[in-house]
């Protein structure tokens, strides 16, 4: 039994090596995916995309488009709820997607 | 009070991380805010 | 014996760590079927339209959504440089971020939630490298088992 399940961990060793080298390569295709200009000028959603995935459509519904590494923390200080951006790389874009 | 940070800015980070402030936010007795808060009437709605 | 137990705890832990990086790896998929699938969906569009959507009309990735009622105020703060925003919402609101969009908008094939079509599943997997298909056909085919 002792040797019988040296040899399952041993195997579950190599499942779990595939698993790491399977998941590195999808992040460099990933990070290779979304760097593609051709992709960055295609990768974008329109703002009735947005409103047909939000229940019920008529929200408010805004978009925060902010520089990498941008800082957001949400307190719930007494009253209602805190949403402060902090961002060091850039400007941040806010907008609000119209309801029509 | 509770409080979360999470770092935003790139694509296709872990999709799980504003589950969390979601879950939080959505945990919350609102109304018993408002009592709290004194006023239950809504102010007239601001735009961005 | 206790060797036996101390290699029966090393095998559970083996296990729990696979199961996650597996789910890691299925999200990463996830994310580079949509993607692929967003980007063609919009090469669709202007090639049929033969222009590019007006620039006001359309939202570039990477993006966060917050959405909240209607009734809902919210005071804003921002800093000159537009650097620093402040919001207070005195109502529930909702944060979501673009690869949730994106799956709510069907660009990864229903593989998240059960509803991957036979159809569905070979664009699925012609949007992966070969190395990737049997997770694909597995998260289908996991997904589409009634669940227990």
């Amino acid at each position: 039994r002792y040797q019988e399940l040296q040899r399952e961990v041993s195997e579950l060793s190599e499942a779990e090596d595939k698993l790491d080298e399977l998941i590195s390569k999808c992040n460099l295709q990933l990070r290779l995916l979304t760097e593609d200009s051709n992709n960055k000028k295609l990768g974008y959603v329109r703002c009735q995309d947005l409103r047909n995935t939000v229940d019920p459509p008529d929200q408010i519904v805004m978009v925060i488009r902010a520089p990498p590494e941008t800082q957001m923390t949400v307190s719930e200080p007494s009253q209602g709820y805190q949403i402060s951006l902090k961002s060091t790389n850039g400007p941040i874009d806010v907008f609000l997607c119209p309801e029509d | 009070r509770s409080r979360i940070l999470v770092s935003i800015g790139e694509s296709f980070g872990t999709s799980d991380k504003f589950q969390k402030i979601n879950q939080m936010v959505s945990s919350t007795d609102w109304s018993l805010k408002r009592r709290l808060e004194g006023d239950s009437t809504p102010k007239p709605l601001k735009r961005l | 014996a206790q060797e036996f137990r101390n290699l029966e705890l090393e095998k559970q832990k083996r296990l729990e760590r696979i199961r996650q990086k597996r789910s890691q790896l299925e999200e990463l998929i996830l994310q580079q079927i949509a993607f692929k699938n967003l980007v063609q969906r919009n090469q669709a569009n202007e090639a049929s339209s033969k222009t590019p959507p007006p620039p006001g009309s359309v939202i570039q990735l990477p993006f966060i959504i917050i959405n909240t009622d209607v009734r809902t105020v919210i005071d804003c703060s921002i800093s000159s440089d537009k650097c620093e925003y402040l919001f207070n919402f005195d109502n529930m609101f909702e944060i979501h971020d673009d690869i949730e969009i994106l799956k709510r908008m069907g660009m990864s094939l229903g593989l998240e939630n059960g509803k991957c079509t036979p159809e569905n599943l070979a664009v699925a997997k012609s949007l992966v490298p070969k190395s990737l298909e049997s997770y694909v056909t597995g998260m289908a085919r996991n997904t589409n088992r009634t669940p227990p």
